[in-house]
């Protein structure tokens, strides 16, 4: 019943666990994880944005903390858009204990069919553990070279918080975070949505989602497409997300078995 | 010594407890008690093997460790023993149906971090403190 492999593990003799201590196993590491139970997410591709950018994070913190030799469990992805973490997220990083990527709840699709110049954003910020304060928070969408454009025109981007979508009138909007781009941009845009974050771990009825204004030069507002902003049917490793940086504000015991 | 004089034991230095421990070491060396002393172990805890590939992004698996040993007469150096321990190891020498020997755990712990999807598909990076055993000892 012992193996040994032929890989990087292979100073380490392993039995083959029954199954009956496999489940206890596993019981004992998600209780260490403190999870509840298992989670099945739906879509676990690593090759979306999100997961891609988290992982990058997650290198920057093993580069520090691992032991020499221990370098090759780290999991080696395609990173077609770099860099993905500033210095400033390094900076979150250090002081952070938890870091969570929220997906968009919106669907783009239908979105474009409902709104031409404006774009919507949700994210479900109820699942985060008690006890966790936000550090941080970051929107991100990408922009992509246009080359349709000339490439020193300029767009202005801006995200709103929905503060109110009153039925048969207009949504009541806050600026939250403005920023021109040239046409010939390329990369990821971040913007500080921080306060807002807090808002809606206080409040998770004000958590109307986001707003994203695409203007040009001349103050007219624009398909966000046009200003090479990839959301909906774009590529997935392109695609908005938003990250929150977590710092525990209080000492956590494990749940007595 | 009754037959000596108060200011000669002045002058002479007292026995520590560590003189007194390698007076019992050397004592019990002849008396074949094991000296597979306390130390640490390595333990792979693989996600891969555990089947969780599809919520763990990284790492794989981590080098957990765990101290397994004996804290009893000789307590060698590599023991790591903290001078509590050579008193209860003493005390337990003495009286042993009743008093414990010292505890072999870690003395030094570091973190390890842990990136996973939970059930909405959003990505989780959580720090860990105290999760690999870098030392034992006796406690």
């Amino acid at each position: 019943n012992f193996s040994v492999d032929n890989d990087v593990r292979s100073s380490f003799i392993q039995r083959r666990l029954r199954s009956q201590e496999r489940r206890e196993m596993q019981r004992e590491i998600l209780s260490i994880l403190g999870l509840p139970h298992r989670p099945r997410p739906h879509v676990h591709t690593k090759h979306n944005a999100a997961p891609m950018f988290m992982l990058d994070l997650y290198n920057t913190i093993s580069t520090d903390a691992e032991p020499p030799g221990y370098s090759y469990y780290k999991p080696v992805l395609p990173t077609q858009v770099s860099p993905m973490v500033t210095p400033q997220d390094s900076r979150f990083l250090d002081d952070a204990d938890m870091v969570m990527s929220f997906v968009n709840l919106v669907d783009q699709d239908q979105d474009l069919l409902y709104q031409q110049h404006r774009r919507e954003f949700r994210f479900d910020l109820s699942r985060i553990p008690e006890g966790e304060a936000v550090t941080a928070a970051e929107f991100r969408i990408y922009k992509d070279f246009i080359q349709e454009r000339y490439e020193n025109e300029t767009f202005k981007v801006s995200i709103y918080q929905v503060l109110q979508e009153p039925p048969n009138s207009e949504v009541e909007l806050l600026l939250l975070d403005q920023r021109e781009v040239w046409a010939a941009e390329e990369g990821w845009l971040v913007f500080d949505v921080t306060d807002t974050s807090n808002v809606w771990l206080v409040n998770p009825e004000q958590n109307l989602g986001l707003h994203l204004v695409l203007e040009d030069s001349n103050g007219q507002t624009r398909n966000s497409r046009l200003g090479g902003l990839v959301s909906g049917s774009g590529p997935q490793d392109k695609q908005p997300f938003m990250v929150v940086f977590f710092k525990a504000n209080e000492v956590r015991f494990r749940s007595i078995r | 010594s009754a037959h000596k004089g108060r200011q000669s034991n002045r002058s002479k230095p007292q026995r520590t407890v560590q003189d007194a421990l390698k007076a019992v070491e050397a004592a019990t060396d002849n008396l074949g008690i094991s000296k597979e002393g306390c130390k640490k172990h390595e333990l792979y805890v693989s996600f891969r093997d555990l089947g969780w590939q599809d919520w763990i992004i990284a790492p794989e698996g981590y080098a957990a460790y765990y101290c397994e040993g004996e804290c009893a007469f000789p307590l060698n150096s590599y023991m790591n023993a903290t001078n509590h321990a050579i008193v209860q190891t003493l005390v337990h020498f003495i009286n042993p149906d009743t008093v414990p020997k010292p505890c072999c755990a870690p003395t030094q712990l570091h973190g390890i971090s842990v990136l996973y999807f939970d059930d909405s598909s959003n990505v989780i990076l959580k720090k860990y403190r105290n999760m690999v055993v870098r030392a034992c000892g006796c406690h």
